[in-house]
């Protein structure tokens, strides 16, 4: 099972079509393996982007490089991640 | 039986196939279970029927996981087809809407990627079909479509999440949909359910000119996210997929409207990107509660307008 410790989700916005531009090509770098959640479509509507842990410091200097402005939405998918798998345990063990 | 069933939860493929199952026996008038094809993996694809008789019937189509990760989908898929069931006979509007129309509910559209969600890949998106040529897996089901394919918004690489697949329908989950439709000659609407972002759309994805029935399209969409709102306050964007979101060619809805389905419509449920795809299973019913209404809007707006 793929695990996503680290991965962190970010909320990433452009300012014009430039940055728009530049966020497509980010994502289709396959060294860096981003996904995006809400793909980037016009300037000032945010776009969301998991990007996995070993990738994170290269993606924010590649942001901060362009002058795109970003948030952090998710610090840690797996932790998510963990506490989903936990509820439907639980869930499951009311249900029986 | 239903009373263990817990709907505030996230359940495995075969949890929901076994519960479709438990959902016809308890009510055996109205609801149905139909096999339309088979995934590439080779598993049912299974449609609910909800009808009280006659033959060919208008009809409304529902889907909901065609993209596999968007968990809160499936799930509100199941809470709404009980309800579907629950309600007929009680509530006026249901009942009203079973005795002249058939209800088709796909509650796993995507049953190949669903599994996987829960065995492998929790984030995975589309169908498990092996690409010819290369090493990524997968097409995305939603840009498949006969509708503009291959058009802007969708991508030629394999390895891409919105990869359109090597040509229009390649994916026996679409294609089978595909067949049952035309082979039916009487959907008069369809409902595509996604996750996230909080809007309702309709015709066109892949070109920019306003749908014919653009007006009408828009007014409905209001109504519905209206009265969605007037549950807990949620907010909706609506218009056409291309004025929303962006471009997005061979999707569900541009087929179906251009193939006379005039009601087409596609939800994008909670959040706007708190949790994303991973929406806690504390907001399943509540999204599921606040959809119920914008969804009877479209329905109700469907029979009262025949065409």
């Amino acid at each position: 099972e793929q695990l996503f410790v680290g991965d962190q989700v970010l909320r990433v916005t452009a300012s014009n079509e430039e940055q728009i531009a530049l966020l497509r090509a980010l994502g289709q770098r396959e060294d860096l393996q981003v996904d995006f959640w809400r793909d980037p479509t016009k300037p000032g509507r945010p776009s969301d982007l998991r990007v996995p842990f070993p990738s994170l410091q290269a993606v924010k200097i590649f942001l901060e490089s362009h002058g795109i402005s970003y948030s952090i939405m998710i610090e840690d998918v797996q932790q998510l991640l963990d506490e989903e798998k936990k509820t439907m345990m639980l869930a499951r063990g009311r249900e029986r | 039986s239903a009373g263990t069933f817990d709907f505030a939860s996230y359940h495995t493929l075969d949890e929901i196939y076994d519960w479709l199952d438990t959902l016809v026996a308890n009510h055996p008038g109205l609801v149905s279970k139909i096999q339309i094809g088979e995934s590439y993996e080779k598993r049912p694809l299974y449609v609910l029927k909800f009808s009280t008789g006659g033959s060919n019937r208008p009809a409304i189509w529902i889907d909901t996981g065609i993209h596999s990760r968007e968990w809160v989908t499936q799930a509100t898929g199941v809470w709404t087809a009980n309800k579907l069931a629950e309600e007929y006979g009680r509530d006026p509007s249901i009942t009203s809407i079973l005795d002249s129309m058939d209800i088709f509910f796909e509650i796993v559209t995507n049953p190949d990627g669903y599994a996987f969600t829960h065995s492998s890949n929790r984030m995975w998106r589309k169908t498990r079909s092996i690409n010819a040529g290369s090493s990524c897996v997968g097409v995305d089901p939603n840009r498949n479509w006969d509708a503009g394919f291959g058009g802007a918004g969708s991508s030629s690489s394999p390895c891409s999440e919105t990869y359109r697949g090597p040509y229009a329908h390649s994916e026996s989950e679409v294609k089978s949909i595909v067949d049952f439709i035309l082979g039916h000659g009487n959907v008069k609407a369809l409902i595509s359910i996604h996750s996230y972002s909080q809007m309702l759309m309709f015709p066109y994805g892949y070109k920019r000119t306003p749908a014919p029935d653009y007006q009408e399209l828009n007014e409905l969409a209001k109504k519905a996210v209206d009265d969605l709102a007037a549950v807990y306050g949620t907010e909706y964007t609506y218009g056409s997929i291309v004025d929303t979101i962006y471009v997005a060619s061979g999707t569900t809805v541009d087929w179906a409207y251009e193939n006379g389905v005039k009601y087409s419509y596609t939800f994008e449920l909670r959040d706007t990107g708190r949790y994303g795809f991973l929406l806690p299973s504390s907001q399943i019913i509540p999204t599921a509660t606040e959809t119920w209404p914008a969804l009877l809007d479209i329905i109700l707006h469907v029979q009262q307008h025949p065409y």
